[in-house]
C-alpha cells in the first residue's frame, strides 16, 4: 500500500 | 505595455499542450527578464515551472511587472486557432483586464486577434531549495513517453530505480508486472539518443502514472528529458524549450504505508 505525499510537505509557501 | 512576439507559434501551442492537463488556471508573471509560471495541481501532487527568457523572443518589451491570472483551457482553444508557422505577439496594457493574441500568417495576408479576459488569482508561490540531487539521468524523451504508456497498463504507480548499471522502471498491478532496464549509452554519439546517468547514490522511488503521463506531454518541445531525484524528494522532470526557456515538473512521490 503506497500513499501519495504533497508538495507542500516538502516546499514552503512564500 | 507588455508585448512578446515569437516569430512561430508553435512552441506556445506545445507548452500549452504540455500543461493543460495539470493547469485549470495559472498566472504568468511577465517582467523584464521574461514570463514564468509556476502553479500546482489541484490536488496539490505536482507543480509546474515554466521560465520563458526575454532574449528568446523575437520582440520582447514590459514596461511593468505583470501578473496575469489566465485561464488555461481558454488559452489552449486560442493556440489551437494559430497556424505552427503564425507569428504570434501577446499584448496587453499595464494594468490589464484583458491579454490579446495576435496571430499573422507568414505571408502577412491573415491577420488574426483573440482578446481573452484575465482572471483574479491569489498567487500561491512555493519555494524550491536548492537541492542536489542522488541521480539526474537525461535520455531521450520519446523513450520516457513510451516507457509511462506502456508501464500505465500494468499499475497505477511506476517505480524507478536508479543505479551505476542504469535506471529500472517497474510498475505492477492485478494483471501482472513489468519493467523496463535502460542502460547507460557507452558512446553518444547522437546526443539526442543518449541515456547519461550521473550518480552520488542509488535511489528508488514510486510516482503516480496520472502525472508522469501528464509530463510526458512536454515531449514535442524537446529530445531529451532530464530526470532529478533523490531519496524522498519530488521528482524534477525537466524539458528544455528551445533557446528560450525549460518547463519543470515537481512531483512529490508516493510512499509505503
Amino acid at each position: 500500500q503506497t500513499n501519495q505525499i504533497h508538495l507542500q510537505e516538502y516546499y514552503y509557501h512564500m | 505595455m507588455f508585448e512578446a512576439r515569437l516569430a512561430q507559434s508553435a512552441i506556445l501551442k506545445k507548452v500549452l499542450e504540455a500543461v493543460k492537463d495539470l493547469l485549470t488556471e495559472a498566472t504568468f508573471e511577465c517582467s523584464d527578464s521574461g514570463i514564468q509560471v509556476q502553479a500546482m495541481d489541484n490536488a496539490h501532487v505536482s507543480l509546474v515551472s515554466l521560465n520563458l527568457r526575454s532574449d528568446g523572443f523575437d520582440k520582447y518589451r514590459c514596461d511593468r511587472n505583470l501578473s496575469m491570472g489566465m485561464n488555461i483551457g481558454t488559452m489552449t482553444k486560442i493556440l489551437r486557432c494559430a497556424s505552427s508557422e503564425d507569428t504570434v505577439t501577446l499584448r496587453a496594457v499595464d494594468s490589464p483586464d484583458n491579454i490579446i493574441f495576435i496571430f499573422e500568417s507568414q505571408n502577412k495576408e491573415k491577420l488574426a486577434e483573440y482578446e481573452m479576459k484575465l482572471i483574479n488569482m491569489d498567487l500561491e508561490h512555493l519555494g524550491i531549495p536548492e537541492t542536489m540531487y542522488s541521480c539526474v539521468v537525461k535520455m531521450p524523451s520519446q523513450e520516457f513517453a513510451r516507457i509511462c504508456r506502456d508501464l500505465s497498463q500494468f499499475g497505477e504507480a511506476i517505480t524507478i530505480a536508479c543505479s551505476k548499471e542504469g535506471i529500472k522502471f517497474s510498475a505492477a498491478g492485478d494483471y501482472g508486472n513489468a519493467n523496463v532496464k535502460l542502460a547507460q549509452t557507452a558512446d553518444s554519439d547522437k546526443e539526442e539518443e543518449a541515456v547519461l546517468i550521473d550518480m552520488q547514490e542509488p535511489v528508488k522511488l514510486t510516482f503516480a502514472c496520472r502525472y508522469l503521463n501528464s509530463f510526458v506531454k512536454a515531449t514535442p518541445l524537446c529530445a531529451q528529458v532530464k530526470l532529478s531525484m533523490s531519496s524522498d524528494v519530488p521528482l524534477v522532470c525537466e524539458y528544455q524549450i528551445g533557446e528560450i526557456g525549460h518547463i519543470r515538473y515537481y512531483l512529490a512521490p508516493k510512499i509505503d504505508d
